[in-house]
């Protein structure tokens, strides 16, 4: 009863700046996911470098970061990743499946 | 009394811009009122913003990583693991399973044959006049036809004089016609088309959403700390002839605030003309005496931006792209009514429903499967082990089954 309900999502990007593959990138073409993690509070994203052939994200090579907090942000306008320390949620990303 | 039925609806890139989730504008009368006879989870998140890699992890209660799908080239089962799906569960389990329209995405991603006959009874159906969605059947003002993104039309003068969506529900109809009387429980899911890209839909609809009334998106410029991996450039809109008309630069344009107008009006027409079809289904299902007998669930493959963070697209993390409208009617358990009748729109459109049931929670389609199975009184799957890719059958949701007895906490 006392755990934190989360939803999950991610989405693939073929590099860190749009280009006309952007939206839908091919398998062989991904080279960074970015994983999301949402709760009543926020929704905190990390960009991560990953590999096509081995399906895997190396989550210490960080491309980018958001965090928005949803009660004062609804619209997710204000990214306030790199204001706060937010090590912790790193972890907690990590740790998940 | 036996097993219960299963309509299960799934629409594509509808967001949660419906009445029954507090849009203002929309006006989706007939899902107001399945609302309002259901369970309504108000925070419900698809795992990937694209067709194919959510549609396929929401049925096999897989996420992408272990699926391995994330574009539209493989198919799991040779290509991850040969998961069961939801629908192949219930085969097993001696339901008759039925797919209209648009339920996994086609192509390689289902094997070209929508996973039939693993999910299916019987091969899926798909509404003939779908072959002409892309075509140049779209009139300009140049009196000429074109493949335009604003694609309102006199559906009499469409090929067939017919809409897939509207072949979809007749189909789904006669399925359901076929079922009455029979001791075999069924499961019948039915994908409709709308609100998806090009907005092909009868023109009378826009009549619902006036352009002099229309909002623009509340914050319709790219937030200046988006790191540029989090963007998505919306190429599916650019290559349409009238949106390649107005030279919106790459790869932030901007839409100018004009046409940013007709597309949010289209996109609400188009979930008008959605809901219809769902309305027309479920009266069916009242009409036939189904509905006391069947558990209704109706969800969207993920969301849609519309203009929020200067996007028209799905392909992102954003909440509007990822959240979707998800609820679910067990009769006799979220309503004591279970009656469905059809609400014209045009003759009703001010009508109003309070949610039955609403939960705040967050969940995901990947909680679908498993909440489905027990819903339904059957065994629903295990937890995934860590390393599932040779489980056949297992959930990487969550069973929200004790939501329906327990009221949210806190």
């Amino acid at each position: 009863a006392n755990k934190e309900h989360m939803a999950f999502s991610q989405y693939p990007r073929p590099a860190d700046q749009p280009q006309l593959n952007s939206d839908l990138p091919l398998l062989k073409d991904i080279r960074v996911m970015g994983y999301s993690m949402r709760t009543w509070d926020y929704r905190f994203t990390l960009w991560v470098a990953f590999d096509p052939s081995t399906f895997q994200a190396n989550m210490s090579d960080i491309h980018a970061g958001e965090l928005y907090m949803v009660a004062d942000d609804p619209g997710e306008d204000v990214n306030v990743f790199s204001r706060l320390e937010h090590v912790a949620m790193v972890r907690k990303l990590d740790a998940l499946p | 009394k036996g097993r219960r039925n299963v309509l299960f609806i799934i629409a594509d890139d509808l967001r949660t811009s419906l009445g029954c989730y507090g849009d203002p504008v929309a006006r989706s009368p007939n899902m107001d009122q399945l609302a309002s006879r259901s369970q309504v989870f108000l925070n419900a998140y698809a795992q990937q913003a694209v067709c194919a890699p959510s549609r396929t992890s929401m049925l096999t209660s897989r996420r992408p990583d272990t699926t391995r799908l994330y574009d539209f080239y493989s198919y799991w089962r040779v290509h991850a693991g040969n998961y069961s799906t939801l629908p192949q569960y219930l085969k097993s389990q001696g339901y008759a399973t039925m797919s209209v329209g648009k339920v996994f995405h086609q192509g390689i991603a289902s094997n070209f044959s929508d996973d039939f006959p693993y999910s299916w009874s019987v091969p899926a159906y798909h509404p003939p006049s779908y072959r002409y969605e892309n075509l140049e059947v779209c009139p300009g003002r140049d009196g000429a036809l074109h493949r335009n993104l604003l694609c309102a039309v006199n559906v009499s003068e469409q090929p067939g004089a017919v809409l897939p969506d509207m072949e979809s529900a007749a189909q789904a109809v006669t399925l359901l016609k076929s079922r009455v009387g029979r001791r075999q429980p069924f499961f019948l899911a039915v994908g409709f088309h709308k609100p998806h890209i090009p907005f092909r839909i009868p023109q009378e609809f826009l009549s619902l959403y006036p352009l002099e009334e229309m909002p623009l998106a509340p914050d319709p410029d790219v937030p200046e700390l988006l790191p540029p991996v989090a963007y998505n450039p919306w190429m599916d809109l650019r290559k349409r002839d009238d949106v390649q008309k107005l030279n919106a630069s790459f790869p932030y344009g901007p839409i100018p605030k004009d046409f940013q107008l007709l597309l949010r009006q289209h996109y609400y027409a188009a979930v008008s003309y959605v809901d219809a079809q769902v309305g027309r289904l479920l009266a069916a299902l009242d009409e036939l005496g189904l509905s006391d007998d069947t558990l209704v669930v109706l969800t969207s493959d993920h969301g849609w931006s519309l203009g929020e963070h200067g996007e028209w697209a799905k392909y992102s993390n954003f909440n509007v792209a990822t959240r979707v409208p998800l609820m679910f009617y067990v009769p006799g358990v979220t309503s004591a009514a279970s009656s469905f009748p059809f609400i014209d729109v045009f003759s009703q459109s001010g009508r109003r429903f309070q949610n039955g049931r609403p939960v705040e929670n967050m969940v995901e389609l990947v909680d679908v499967f498993p909440t489905v199975c027990s819903l339904l009184g059957l065994k629903a799957p295990r937890p995934c082990p860590r390393v599932s890719f040779k489980v056949e059958l297992c959930t990487e949701g969550k069973n929200l089954v004790h939501s329906f007895r327990h009221r949210e906490r806190g």
